[in-house]
Order: C-alpha cells, then sequence, then structure tokens
C-alpha cells in the first residue's frame, strides 16, 4: 500500500517538472526544488516502479508523464464545492485561474440568498440537489467549506452518493463511519506555525 | 542548516502530540499519525537534538514541549493579513476561533470600502499603514492574499519593513531579492491534483 502522504507530494513534484527545463533530474535535484529529502524523493517514486537510474536520475518527461497517469490527472479532476461563503468563492475564483486539469464543477449552498449568484463561471445551487449534482456531473471529489456545525452532515450526504475523496475545510473529523472515503484534512493554522520558527530564525542572525 | 520542509512537519507532530494520552510514542507511531514515514519522522527530530531511546521511542511531554520550543511559540505567533476579502476573511474569522498560539493581529486592505469594516474581533485598517501597523505591533509573519498584481509591491513593502516570514497565497514569486525573507507559497490546487488519485483508488477496488 502507498502511504497517503507520498500521494501529497507528488503534485508538486509534478508542477516542478513541468516548469523544468532540462532532460534529466536527480533526486536530490528534485528533493531541494520541492523541499524533501533525496531518501523521500526516491522513496516515494520507487512505490510506483523504478524510473530512475543510479547516478544519471531520472527522465524528465518520463517521469512527468508517469505522475500525470498515477494521479489520474489526464481523466481530469473532477471536484464541487459544498459552501458558498469567503473560503468557497476564494477556492472557485482561484482555481478558475487556470489550473486547467483541476476544474471546479458545482458550487453549493444552503443559504436561500446565495443560491443563484454568479461566483465566477458558476451559479450557487441549492446543497438539496447535493446528490443530483454529484450523479449528473460524475463528482469524485468534494471542498468542504461549511461550517463546523453542518460539515458531518454534508460529508455524510456526499460520502452515501459515491464522492470518494473530500478536502476538508471544517475543523471536525468527518466521515469517520465511511472507511471508502479519503478525507483530507486541511489547516492553515499550521502553516502560519511552522512560519514561527522561521521569524526567530532570521532574528538570531 | 535544517530543510524548511522538515520545520513545516513539527506543527503536524506538535498538533497529535498535545492531542496524545500515551506517555511514550514511537517513530512509528507518529509518522503513522500524521502521514510521514519513520525515517522522516527520525531524522526531522534528530535535527534538534536526540530525544528519543531505540527501542524505546520518545517522551511525549518532553517531545511536544520541545517542538513548541522550537517553533518558538512560547513567545506566540504575530502575524498579519494583507487582503481583506474572501481568503483574507476566512482566514481571520477562521484563527479567531481559538488556535490560541497564533493570532492574527491586524486585516489591511487598500480599497476604501473594506477599510473600517469589523472582521471577526479586527477592524480593516488601510494597506497605506502598513509600515506603522508592523513597527507598532511587532509583526513578524504576514499572510499574502491580495491579487496577483498587487503581491510583489506588497511583499516588497513587508519585507523592507523588517516582516521575515510570508505566507504567500498569491499565484506569483514574492521577495525574490531579499535573502532574508522566508516565503511559503501555497497552493491549494495541488491538494485537489492529490486527491484525483484516491478517487482512482478506490474506482478500482
Ligand atoms: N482549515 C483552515 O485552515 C480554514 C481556514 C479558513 C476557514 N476554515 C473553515 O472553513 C469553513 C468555511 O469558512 P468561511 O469563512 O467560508 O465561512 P462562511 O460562513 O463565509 O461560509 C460558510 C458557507 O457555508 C454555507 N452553509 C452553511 N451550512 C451549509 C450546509 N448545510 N450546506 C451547504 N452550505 C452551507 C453558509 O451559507 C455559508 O455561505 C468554516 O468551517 C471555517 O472554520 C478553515
Ligand atoms: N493559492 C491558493 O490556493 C489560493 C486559493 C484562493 C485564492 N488565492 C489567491 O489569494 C488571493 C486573494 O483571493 P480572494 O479570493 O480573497 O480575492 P479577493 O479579490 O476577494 O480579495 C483581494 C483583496 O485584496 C485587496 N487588495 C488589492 N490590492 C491590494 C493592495 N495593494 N493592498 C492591500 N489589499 C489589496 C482587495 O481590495 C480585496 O479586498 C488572490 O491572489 C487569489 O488568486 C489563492
Amino acid at each position: 500500500r502507498i502511504p497517503d502522504a507520498a500521494i501529497r507530494r507528488l503534485p508538486a513534484y509534478l508542477r516542478w517538472l513541468t516548469e523544468c527545463q532540462e532532460e534529466r533530474v536527480t533526486s536530490v535535484i528534485l528533493g531541494q526544488a520541492t523541499g524533501y529529502s533525496s531518501e523521500q524523493v526516491r522513496k516515494d517514486l520507487a512505490y510506483f516502479g523504478a524510473f530512475g537510474t543510479r547516478g544519471v536520475g531520472y527522465d524528465v518527461l518520463a517521469l512527468r508523464e508517469e505522475i500525470y497517469r498515477i494521479l489520474r490527472l489526464d481523466r481530469g479532476v473532477r471536484a464541487m464545492v459544498v459552501g458558498a461563503g469567503h473560503l468557497g468563492t476564494a477556492l472557485v475564483r482561484y482555481v478558475a485561474q487556470g489550473h486547467q486539469d483541476v476544474q471546479i464543477m458545482a458550487l453549493l449552498d444552503s443559504n436561500p440568498e446565495i443560491i443563484g449568484v454568479q461566483v465566477g463561471s458558476l451559479r450557487v445551487e441549492s446543497v438539496e440537489r447535493l446528490e443530483d449534482i454529484v450523479r449528473e456531473l460524475g463528482i469524485g471529489i468534494a471542498v468542504l467549506a461549511v461550517p463546523k456545525e453542518a460539515a458531518v452532515p454534508v460529508a455524510d450526504r456526499l460520502a452515501e452518493c459515491g464522492v470518494r475523496a473530500i478536502l476538508n475545510f471544517a475543523p471536525v473529523a468527518v466521515c469517520t463511519r465511511y472507511p471508502e472515503v479519503f478525507v483530507q484534512p486541511i489547516d492553515l493554522t499550521l502553516e502560519l506555525q511552522a512560519l514561527s520558527y522561521f521569524v526567530g530564525q532570521r532574528e538570531r542572525h
């Protein structure tokens, strides 16, 4: 079984490989560029077969296409956002700016005053239609941008109608009774805590 | 020199250790709980001194206090957000929900219609006062939640007046001419790309 964390690192490797102009890259360079140890890079890529040649590194194009295939980005990422508040709106507008292999297909909310509003190229739809929209659009991924108290019931509905991956911003565990759904929690305060180190670091120099 | 990525993992270890009820924990358990290999955990912690005893693991309380000290959370994280739009507002309201060691002290914007508005416990201030606010409040960390075209000029101002760490949401590189400022870019589409793998994974079972 491939550890989830290895999967989470692949998009960062892919982003860098897509912009890389070289023909070959070593695990040291790929690690430095993305912030991981060269052992971690080698270990991650080894889960998916041996692409590198000892001492010569990896073929950039081949590795790029391999990661693209592993992440199944060739099918396109069909996601929806539940919660058209501040966070949901910021995400929909950001993704629409052209991350071509990720597409947000629908934006749902429960507030009658927000339903029907245009956000980017989407019109906010009612969360009542969640099951229909997942089925009609073939949605596999949902972003949970609802308040804490709404998160568990909404996530249960997502699991029941076939969504298999959830990016969860709400500060509560969801889908604990649905082992077939992969839930990735996000907490941006962890990023701020890490930055605290660098503030201190700089002061000492 | 400690790799940046090792620092970024520490808050995830700390979050788990803070909730852990056991007296001791091994690198395998800490790794499984946070999604990293046990080698990665050992390697990360070894940068800061040897806390673990081979075969017995780490003392949870001691490790927690050590990471807390390494991240300098004892001083509290004093951050500000520039850009009081959707993302900035969502962040301020979220952090205010009680992540005690991270505090957003100020929220700035350039739009006269937003300046003066109350968001959580903060009143939006004018970005004209950026330098004064950084000095008066002793701000070390800034979150960049402004549009792409405003990001570089705002980040330069932050660097010039002493901010040493920036969480950058804008899709453009900032502070490239200020090596003393640590910039952490954030791209939530990478999280969505990683989830694509899990959708495919589940379908195959
Ligand atoms: N993890 C992080 O780093 C982080 C950062 C910011 C915000 N958050 C969290 O993300 C969530 C959204 O934050 P926000 O600032 O956008 O909040 P918000 O209040 O602006 O938006 C929430 C939206 O959800 C809608 N909603 C409520 N119940 C619903 C339901 N049952 N079905 C569908 N929609 C529903 C509301 O009408 C509202 O539009 C919150 O839970 C917040 O705590 C997390
Ligand atoms: N990286 C990611 O995953 C991600 C996700 C969502 C949004 N974003 C990015 O985050 C940024 C903010 O997104 P948003 O949805 O909140 O946008 P928004 O338009 O809602 O908010 C931007 C705010 O910045 C203010 N602003 C503009 N110029 C400014 C300046 N010079 N100084 C201070 N404030 C200024 C505007 O008045 C506005 O209130 C954008 O760059 C967006 O692309 C990134």
